[in-house]
């Protein structure tokens, strides 16, 4: 389920 | 646990779609609009940070605004055999009257006063 995944914050800057 | 609904409207909603050959940065826009009459703070999430590059990453947007984020993916080598499970996660809450610390803001948010919504990531080729 989606709810599952590991969600790290995005990033800006390549 | 009860869980508030997102207040944001996001648009395209479920998915995020990004067209190939990937050979080169493949943008996609994602629109949050906010329909309350309160500021609502948001920040971006993904499982794979290191692919994808989002500008901004994270925000105020103000009652009744909207905001227009770019989700850039990075050029990669395309496997037909391996479908995307990228997923995002646009994280939100509403603005406290006066924001000193956003990193603390959000650290310190209670589980019951954020809310989320998830979209998937869909690779499309041109010859598909």
């Amino acid at each position: 389920a989606l709810s599952e995944d590991e969600f790290y914050d995005a990033v800006s800057e390549s | 646990m009860s869980k508030l609904e997102q207040v944001l409207i996001l648009d395209p909603p479920n998915d995020l779609r990004f067209k190939g050959p990937f050979t080169d940065v493949v943008t996609a826009t994602l629109k949050l609009k906010n329909p309350s009459d309160r500021r609502v703070c948001f920040k971006v999430k993904t499982t794979a940070p290191r692919r994808y590059c989002v500008r901004p990453n994270s925000g105020v947007i103000d009652a009744g605004a909207s905001v227009t984020i770019s989700v850039m993916l990075q050029p990669f080598d395309y496997d037909p055999n391996e479908k995307s499970k990228h997923k995002f996660m646009v994280q939100t809450m509403y603005a406290p009257p006066t924001i000193t610390d956003t990193e603390a803001m959000w650290k310190d948010a209670k589980p019951d006063e954020l809310m989320d919504s998830k979209l998937r990531c869909v690779f499309e080729l041109p010859s598909e």
